[in-house]
């Protein structure tokens, strides 16, 4: 499951 | 960071670079639509907040710098530099019709609700149609110049790569962002008709002109 902590795609 | 991904952001840059040549070498925006550009400089500058506060790598980090000082600086070149190239009249489309829809699926659809995150998700349903008045324009017109054309097949290309990057991302590191692949589908859907004309127009030496 995706950790939205932060966004790595541009 | 995958193949896809590389190539789609390459394509997102090359498509940029692609604009401003046009620009330059023409010494015209016709055929630009501005209400577009200054949607795309909304969204990265809505988006990419977290470069004031959050390092992701230097690559990620300046990417963001780029694509915030390019969209600022066509719009610079649209408003002050070439604006009587720029003709209002054929850039009629109404973007507090995007605007509004945007900001109200933001605040149903995010993954926190704090003010970045907030930001985020309207930057990302804002850019899957910020290429509408572009588009809208495209069809007003019938025709467009082949460089216009390849700045916007480059553009789709981006978006069209990012499908198969998140379909890897997901086998390979089981993470799926619904919000950004739904509003990702959607923008490459946009994009078909135009790409339709490009492949066998285009691409095949004749002018990008639409049917009467």
């Amino acid at each position: 499951v995706l950790e939205h902590d932060h966004h790595d795609e541009l | 960071m995958n193949i896809f991904r590389l190539l789609g952001d390459l394509s997102h840059l090359a498509s940029i670079l692609i604009l401003l040549q046009k620009i330059q070498s023409t010494r015209s925006c016709r055929g630009i639509s501005f209400k577009t550009q200054a949607l795309y400089a909304t969204v990265f500058i809505t988006r990419y907040l977290d470069l004031f506060y959050d390092w992701v790598s230097l690559y990620n980090f300046v990417m963001k710098i780029f694509f915030i000082a390019s969209s600022c600086y066509v719009l610079y070149l649209m408003k002050y530099k070439y604006r009587p190239t720029h003709d209002p009249s054929i850039d009629t489309f109404r973007v507090e019709y995007l605007l509004g829809p945007c900001a109200v699926l933001a605040l149903l659809f995010h993954y926190r609700f704090t003010l970045p995150e907030l930001l985020w998700s309207f930057s990302i349903f804002l850019e899957s149609v910020a290429i509408l008045p572009q588009l809208f324009m495209l069809q007003r017109t019938g025709e467009a110049e082949t460089i216009t054309t390849h700045y916007l097949a480059a553009l789709g290309a981006y978006r069209a790569l990012y499908i198969p990057n998140w379909i890897y991302r997901w086998f390979t590191e089981d993470m799926v962002d619904p919000i950004a692949v739904t509003a990702g589908i959607v923008q490459t859907a946009l994009y078909l008709d135009f790409f339709y004309v490009y492949f066998t127009k285009v691409l095949q030496g004749q002018k990008f002109e639409l049917p009467a």
